[in-house]
């Protein structure tokens, strides 16, 4: 099995839900 | 002239001067004013109150007003400040501050945190130990993304989060902890800049300071 690399944190921290910079689109 | 005096009047609940909201964030003045012109826009997208609700929000961040995501819901709670079920114009200055460019690095590194973690407990990494919960959050995540993991698969994911982590091993993921975590995992806190920030008075020019500008 391949070593586990991926961080819980950063996948939540960089989901779409957690992304202001929609709110600056007109 | 008798436009100029309506708009300076005309201010919605919960509004606070540019001057003081500047003060307190790393915003300037025009700033601030155009982040009004952006707060009306949003505020005033659904129901127009001059307040910004959830729906608003979700709207605005989704182009779909009735997208329940959890996510949102944390975004939303970091602004709804005083914890009344909307967003006034101070809250939304002062919280949108942190995203700020040239915001300091450990307010982001302390936001990001209140984010990820699960009661919103300021200042304090407490609910970050409840490994159940992170993997809720995960799990809703990959569903949100179509993407299929094993449940087995996600435990070890965070499992092995919480170990990289946890460098005390005592259980608990303190404020300490989590400032070395993000400085080895530095995207933690990418979301946390918003570069539209510096260029919001070209997005949306101020009424107010060009008039003020011209007296």
């Amino acid at each position: 099995m391949a070593p586990v690399t991926m961080n819980a944190f950063e996948l939540i921290s960089t989901s779409q839900g957690l992304n202001l910079s929609s709110l600056f689109e007109k | 002239m008798g436009c100029y005096h309506s708009k300076r009047t005309k201010k919605t609940p919960g509004y606070e001067e540019p001057t003081v909201l500047a003060a307190e964030t790393p915003f300037t003045v025009s700033e601030v004013e155009a982040l009004y012109e952006l707060f009306k826009k949003l505020s005033s997208s659904v129901i127009d109150d001059g307040l910004i609700h959830k729906e608003e929000l979700q709207l605005a961040l989704f182009r779909n007003k009735n997208k329940r995501n959890l996510f949102a819901d944390r975004i939303f709670d970091l602004f709804d400040v005083k914890r009344n079920g909307v967003i006034e114009f101070g809250e939304f200055v002062r919280s949108l501050g942190v995203f700020h460019p040239y915001a300091p690095v450990e307010d982001k590194i302390h936001c990001t945190a209140n984010l990820l973690s699960d009661y919103m407990i300021y200042g304090k990494l407490v609910s970050l130990n409840e490994k159940r919960r992170l993997k809720e959050m995960v799990m809703a995540l990959l569903h949100e993304s179509d993407l299929l993991l094993s449940d087995d698969f996600v435990e070890t994911i965070v499992d092995k989060t919480f170990r990289d982590a946890d460098l005390k091993g005592d259980g608990k993921i303190d404020p300490d902890e989590w400032k070395e975590f993000v400085s080895k995992n530095p995207s933690l806190i990418k979301n946390m800049t918003l570069p539209h920030l510096k260029d919001i008075t070209l997005a949306f020019p101020s009424f107010v300071s060009k008039t003020e500008v011209e007296d």
